[in-house]
């Protein structure tokens, strides 16, 4: 079972002046970085258990914690995912979803089945590196409420093949 | 062509292709259009000098000079379009990059900034800040909101309760933004919502900064006792202003939904492979 009880602890910890402007000393906002952390944990649980009963679907949910730095291990490295996206606020919300992934051409369905556009796009640090790539899709999510969205890389049996499902497709 | 434009139905920012700096922003939906320079710019950390000992420090903000560096007067750049979304990468060195973006049916641009880890090999404490530059005739007044709800007007040099003596033109303008900070000339308004509480200020005359990363080498003696230096090569830090170019008369519904869907912003969850039923019984 979940609990949010330590988040909310080290949330009241960090209420702290030094915490919310950042004049603690390292080891201090090491100390904070910790506490935080550790009550993500069981927060995750508790929300999994929720959307496993709102959705009444039972999913090995994955929060991909380095999202913001386009670091998460399902959506590049699986060939078939789901996203979920919450949406806290009282209005409907359209929202940009983008997810690492690796190369690849992918199609992503909305909660009714019905197939949305998407894009691959190049990411701007990968210069230097070997090249990464973000899934673009657009997401419309309830007031107060979630949607999820299904994602399904194509693997084209070979390059060539690959070219040609992309040409027939322009053909068509 | 010599200029370089991303656009979406209703923004259209437009690049110096010799500079690769962003160099105008049009809204095409009320014909609005505005110069505006954006940079980087680092303010060198004072140590204590003739006039005070007061060193830069994790209390305390005293740029050394009035006035920052440029981190590079240029970028290299890379544009991205599809039907997605149209972006343009900018390098301004190895630890300052930033992606400005727009996606369809979006009415402000969107600026991801990746600043660090900050060099301070040469010995200087570095403040790094974000700045816009306009013609707008802006009188030295600017506003920044006070924890997200009210909104508060600031004037340069000046306070509002009591006759200031004003002794650090920087840092004596400098104020917390929690989520935006914006400028006007009473006819058009050019806004800055942040994801994150930051130091900003209107320096001059149609200019706003805000401050995005500090590394210093100085205490500033105010109890702390270890100076605001990350330890090993120092941390990279990643954010987002959201630009918005509007006519006064509309830019606090603009700015104020925009602020809500920042701070209560959708979260995404993912999970692999196939769902199984599942009834709480």
């Amino acid at each position: 079972s979940g609990d949010s009880a330590p988040l909310n602890e080290a949330m009241a910890v960090l209420q702290h002046h030094d915490a919310v402007s950042g004049t603690a000393r390292q080891n201090v906002v090491n100390d904070y970085a910790r506490q935080l952390a550790a009550g993500w944990e069981p927060c995750e649980v508790l929300v999994s258990n929720a959307l496993a009963q709102l959705s009444r679907q039972k999913q090995n949910f994955s929060f991909c914690r380095e999202l913001n730095i386009s670091i998460c291990p399902v959506s590049q490295k699986s060939q078939h995912f789901q996203v979920t996206v919450y949406n806290p606020l009282g209005r409907k919300v359209q929202h940009m979803v983008r997810l690492p992934v690796s190369e690849g051409l992918f199609f992503v369905k909305d909660p009714n089945g019905k197939t949305v556009p998407s894009n691959v796009v190049l990411r701007p640090s990968s210069y230097s590196k070997r090249y990464q790539w973000d899934l673009l899709f657009s997401a419309s999510v309830p007031a107060l409420g979630f949607s999820i969205y299904s994602v399904a890389k194509v693997t084209a049996p070979n390059p060539q093949s690959y070219s040609l499902l992309t040409r027939s497709k322009k053909s068509r | 062509s010599h200029v370089l434009a991303i656009e979406n139905e209703y923004i259209r920012a437009t690049f110096d292709s010799d500079t690769g700096l962003l160099m105008k922003i049009e809204n095409m939906e009320q014909t609005l259009s505005l110069p505006v320079s954006q940079g980087f710019f680092w303010y060198n950390a004072s140590t204590g000098d003739k006039i005070s000992s007061q060193a830069s420090g994790a209390y305390i903000f005293r740029p050394s000079h009035l006035k920052p560096l440029p981190v590079s007067r240029w970028a290299q750049i890379h544009l991205v379009k599809t039907a997605l979304v149209q972006e343009v990468h900018q390098k301004f060195s190895a630890w300052c990059s930033q992606v400005i973006r727009l996606y369809p049916g979006q009415r402000h641009l969107e600026l991801e900034w990746t600043v660090g880890p900050i060099p301070v090999k040469d010995n200087l404490g570095k403040e790094v800040i974000s700045r816009f530059d306009t013609p707008m005739k802006t009188k030295g007044k600017f506003y920044t909101d006070s924890n997200g709800r009210e909104i508060l007007k600031r004037r340069l040099d000046y306070r509002h309760t009591w006759r200031l003596n004003q002794t650090e033109p920087v840092a004596g303008n400098y104020y917390p933004v929690n989520t935006r900070i914006y400028i006007s000339d009473g006819h058009m308004q050019l806004t800055v919502v942040t994801d994150r509480s930051q130091g900003g200020s209107s320096l001059k005359d149609g200019s706003l900064e805000l401050m995005v990363h500090r590394r210093l080498l100085a205490d500033d003696d105010r109890g702390v006792a270890e100076p605001l230096l990350e330890s090993g090569t120092g941390s990279t830090v990643q954010g987002r202003h959201l630009v918005l170019l509007s006519s006064v008369s509309d830019a606090a519904a603009r700015h104020r939904l925009l602020v809500e869907k920042e701070v209560l912003a959708p979260q995404v969850v993912l999970a692999e492979g196939e769902s199984s039923p599942y009834y709480s019984q």
